[in-house]
């Protein structure tokens, strides 16, 4: 464990717990997208495959029953809460995501370490993962007015990767294997896909005005 | 047992 790694944990673990803080009290889902959630529960659920075969700390375990227990539930709350339901907006919410779910899935079957289900399984949540944002940033593109929560979510969920990538390069540097390249190019395509909206994010908060990123 | 690499990681 180092110091970006644990950084980049906690800022995943913010990014849940703002987005569950959002939903929980003020009951709103207003500008969440529901595909982007469902994506995030598959992916834990491809890459936690290992949580009782394989026991590596008590962080790791307790970190991805956090991961896999948020998702799920706010995948819950959108589609089944009888207040916060209503404030979804699944006209806006329009993104195909199997339509990223069958690339990532055919591409593990192609690209990985080795040939079995379970590593499989983690690669397809690794390629998932690094698309699994375009439904949520295509609805705010369509959605004008981004609340503060909103914006704080993606902004942290974006950042945690862009922190692993440190994590990755103090690695190579100072541990004998590295991790795989499919770990790390995942990453970095999936942090770069978030360029956009960290540039419009930093800018909204330079200028001090609310954060829209153009149509 | 020394996990493979980036298993050890979320």
């Amino acid at each position: 464990m180092n110091i970006f790694r644990l950084a980049g944990d906690m800022t995943h673990l913010a990014s849940v717990l703002v987005l569950l803080l959002k939903i929980h009290t003020i009951k709103s889902c207003a500008g969440v997208s529901l595909k982007t959630q469902e994506l995030y529960a598959l992916v834990f659920a491809t890459r936690y495959l290992d949580i009782v075969t394989d026991f590596i700390s008590v962080y790791n375990t307790v970190m991805k029953l956090i991961f896999l227990g948020s998702s799920f539930s706010i995948v819950w709350y959108i589609r089944h809460h009888r207040v916060v339901r209503r404030s979804y907006d699944k006209d806006q919410d329009t993104f195909r995501h199997y339509l990223l779910m069958i690339p990532c899935m055919l591409l593990a079957l192609f690209v990985h370490e080795k040939f079995t289900f379970k590593e499989v399984m983690w690669t397809f949540s690794l390629y998932l993962e690094a698309v699994a944002i375009l439904p949520q940033l295509v609805l705010l593109q369509r959605t004008r007015n981004i609340d503060n929560l909103t914006g704080q979510y993606v902004f942290l969920l974006g950042a945690y990767r862009g922190l692993y990538i440190f994590n990755w390069i103090y690695r190579y540097f100072t541990e004998p294997h590295f991790v795989h390249w499919i770990t790390w190019i995942a990453g970095v395509v999936q942090t770069l896909l978030y360029a956009d909206f960290f540039y419009y994010y930093f800018e909204s908060w330079k200028n001090n005005v609310r954060l829209q990123l153009p149509a | 047992m020394e996990h493979s690499s980036g298993k050890d990681e979320l």
